[in-house]
């Protein structure tokens, strides 16, 4: 059975949140390591990456691997009747119907108690490739959160290049084309503005900002964001959360003109 | 207009 107790509700919250609008039958994978969610969009160009581990949870606990089918939508449903703050617990059998959510409210007594009805998901899993990235930007996820949607409003694509002379985000639309350029940028006292570039050889590649903006959703799970680029593969966008959890985005690139 | 590229042409199935 799994059994599975987050201090916060809030965490669980933002993840289905940030992911709703780009997945919406998904297997939540649940192992002795945690529990996992990988699932494609329909158009086949963007995939979703969860991983909770296990210390993310206390307790945790997950004797048999089991995948539960949930729709986003219903879990979105039943998690708006979480507070923030409540304590949620995630409930299973080894061989489910259903899983059940407990939301105990640390201040009051009150504890709500929802199931919600499984389904039989039948998802491609992908096997994503360990890869070595040309470059590596780490920046304030709210910055580029506004980067995307500043561009979006010209153009339906943004091109990033990324040099020694930093990362620029460029696009071109019909009203005309916008362009914004980051350095790396120490901040010491507030670290979360920081803006670190890693680069072993120059990137230049273009993406849809319809997905990226979308990704962007994940903004407030994490003040920093690492977006990793190599030629020719999808761009990984990354948002970390304790205890090495992270919710991971994977972007097709586009080609030609 | 740039074209856009298929995951599956990255990532295979497993």
């Amino acid at each position: 059975m799994l059994e599975a107790r987050l201090e916060q509700a809030n965490l669980l919250k933002k993840v289905v949140d940030a992911i709703k609008d780009l997945v919406q039958d998904c297997n939540f994978d649940c192992n002795d390591s945690g529990i996992a969610l990988q699932a494609m969009d329909n158009s086949h160009v963007a995939l979703v990456s969860m991983m909770l581990k296990s210390e993310s949870f206390s307790p945790f606990r997950c004797d048999r691997n089991i995948a539960l089918g949930i729709n986003l939508g219903s879990l979105t449903k039943v998690l708006r009747c979480a507070q923030n703050e409540d304590i949620l617990t995630l409930k299973a059998e080894d061989a489910p119907d259903v899983v059940n959510l407990v939301f105990e409210s640390a201040e009051t007594d009150r504890i709500s108690e929802y199931d919600i009805k499984l389904m039989d998901i039948d998802q491609e899993h992908l096997g994503i490739p360990e890869t070595e990235y040309a470059a590596t930007i780490t920046m304030p996820s709210a910055e580029f959160q506004r980067i995307c949607r500043d561009l979006s409003a010209l153009s339906e694509s943004v091109s990033i290049e990324c040099s020694k002379e930093g990362v620029k985000f460029n696009c071109q639309g019909d009203i005309g084309s916008g362009s914004i350029h980051l350095r790396s940028h120490t901040n010491v006292d507030k670290p979360e503005l920081n803006v670190e570039i890693d680069l072993t050889e120059p990137v230049s590649l273009t993406f849809s900002l319809k997905y990226l903006v979308n990704f962007c959703k994940a903004s407030g799970l994490s003040n920093q964001v690492k977006l990793c680029l190599s030629n020719e593969v999808p761009l990984l966008v990354e948002y970390a959360l304790s205890n090495n959890s992270y919710l991971r985005f994977y972007l097709a690139p586009k080609i030609g003109d | 207009t740039p074209l856009q590229n298929d995951l599956g042409e990255f990532f295979t199935a497993i």
